[in-house]
């Protein structure tokens, strides 16, 4: 465990609060993409399948179990939960994201590091989150008025993968044969799709007025 | 063992 990848789990952490909290206080989704959600449950549920076969830490197993817990409760309040589930626009929230399941599990298929059952699903979950965000981002573009809280929770989130690419380089710098491009290039490409966010997060802040992604 | 070495991340 390093600096960078211990800073990366806490903002990861700190963002799936964030969205817990909001959805919980204000009993409100509005401006969130179940899409997404779901997308991320997925994304946990194929990561961490051995999370019942292989034990690292209890930091490690706590935290798979809190983002399994999040994730799955986030979605299940969006779905089903009587007040929730009214704020939640349907209407704006039409990425067909299972347009992106699909192409991430054939993409495993073809690239992993083992053809294993375990191995081939954990690279489709890599895969899955490094786009796992692009309906909340479409969404982010047509609702327009970004409420503090869900942007913040997207801000946070593109930040961890970008403390993990950090993680990466040093685990590179420091452990011998630590080469794994897989990994690496999914988690590139999916902090570079928050790369216009950040920017426009970045402008709104600095100008101290509402942040405003272009139509 | 190296590829584990991965499986120790979240």
């Amino acid at each position: 465990m390093n600096i960078f990848r211990l800073a990366g789990d806490m903002t990861h952490l700190a963002s799936v609060l964030v969205l817990l909290l909001k959805i919980h206080t204000i009993k409100s989704c509005a401006g969130v993409s179940l899409k997404t959600q779901e997308l991320y449950a997925i994304v946990f549920a194929t990561r961490y399948l051995d999370i019942f076969t292989s034990f690292y830490s209890i930091y490690n197993t706590l935290m798979k179990l809190i983002f399994l817990g999040s994730s799955f409760s986030i979605v299940w309040y969006m779905r089903y939960h009587k007040t929730v589930r009214r704020t939640y626009d349907r209407e704006q929230d039409t990425f067909r994201h299972w347009f992106l399941v699909l192409p991430c599990l054939l993409l495993a298929l073809l690239i992993h590091e083992k053809f294993t059952f375990l191995e081939v699903l954990w690279t489709f979950s890599l895969y899955l989150e490094a786009v796992a965000i692009l309906p909340q981002l479409v969404l982010l573009q047509r609702t327009r008025n970004i409420d503090n809280l869900t942007g913040q929770y997207v801000f946070l989130l593109g930040g961890y993968r970008g403390f993990y690419i950090l993680n990466w380089i040093y685990r590179y710098l420091t452990e011998p044969h630590f080469v794994h491009w897989i990994t690496w290039i999914a988690g590139l490409v999916q902090t570079l799709l928050y790369a216009d966010f950040f920017y426009y997060y970045f402008q709104s802040w600095k100008n101290n007025k509402k942040l405003q992604l272009p139509a | 063992c190296l590829q584990e070495s991965l499986k120790d991340e979240l």
